[in-house]
């Protein structure tokens, strides 16, 4: 464990209750893409299966449990809650996700640590983050003004794998740890939300409304 | 390819 790795979840944790935040208070998921919020559980799904399988741990079972819970919790807000659901764009969050889903499934029966399901299924988990957060940064360029809290909310999750960089920069030189998976996906995640990174800092910075192009 | 990692991280 280290700074950057305990930052980097907390942030994460941070992006979920800000998004919580939002939709529980202003009973809205105007400007959130739900293909995302999608995407997050089948995330979490595939890649915490081993929480049955491998020894618990103080540290990552919690986290493991809420990131799980809230994810599912988002979804059915938005699914299923007879307010929020209304406030859904349901006809600008039209990004095709399946079409994210395949790919990365056949990517992780070719490259995986190990072939074996838990492994695999890891791997796709890996993959389909990396992708995952698409749908919503397309929904936004389409918003016409985006609420502060949806752009903080997307701000901290492109922050957290950000920080996990850091971090497995840290664990190659201290620990001599390879992992070139989550590191390519990582990076591609990262960049990923490059140009949404410079238009919320130039907004932040001009203290103007977050506007993309 | 890659050896089997542990999977100490989220």
């Amino acid at each position: 464990m280290n700074a950057f790795r305990l930052l980097a979840d907390l942030t994460h944790l941070l992006s979920i209750i800000i998004l919580l935040v939002k939709i529980r208070t202003t009973k809205s998921c105007a400007g959130i893409s739900l293909k995302t919020q999608d995407l997050y559980v089948l995330v979490f799904i595939s890649r915490y299966l081993d929480l049955f399988t491998r020894p618990l741990s103080l540290y990552n079972t919690p986290f493991k449990l809420v990131f799980l819970a809230t994810s599912i919790t988002i979804v059915y807000y938005m699914r299923y809650h007879k307010v929020v659901k209304q406030t859904y764009n349901k006809d600008s969050d039209t990004f095709k996700h399946y079409f994210l889903i395949l790919p990365c499934a056949v990517l992780a029966f070719f490259i995986n640590p190990k072939f074996t399901f838990i492994e695999v299924l890891w791997s796709f988990s890996i993959y389909l983050e990396a992708v995952a957060i698409l749908p919503q940064l397309v929904l936004l360029q389409s918003s016409s003004n985006i609420d502060n809290l949806t752009g903080n909310y997307v701000f901290m999750l492109g922050a957290y794998r950000a920080l996990y960089l850091l971090n497995w920069i840290y664990r190659f030189f201290a620990e001599d740890v390879v992992r070139w998976i989550p590191w390519i996906a990582g990076l591609v995640q990262t960049a990923l939300y490059a140009d949404f990174f410079y238009y919320y800092i130039k907004s932040w910075r001009n203290n103007e409304r977050l506007k993309l192009p | 390819d890659c050896y089997d990692q542990p999977k100490d991280e989220l």
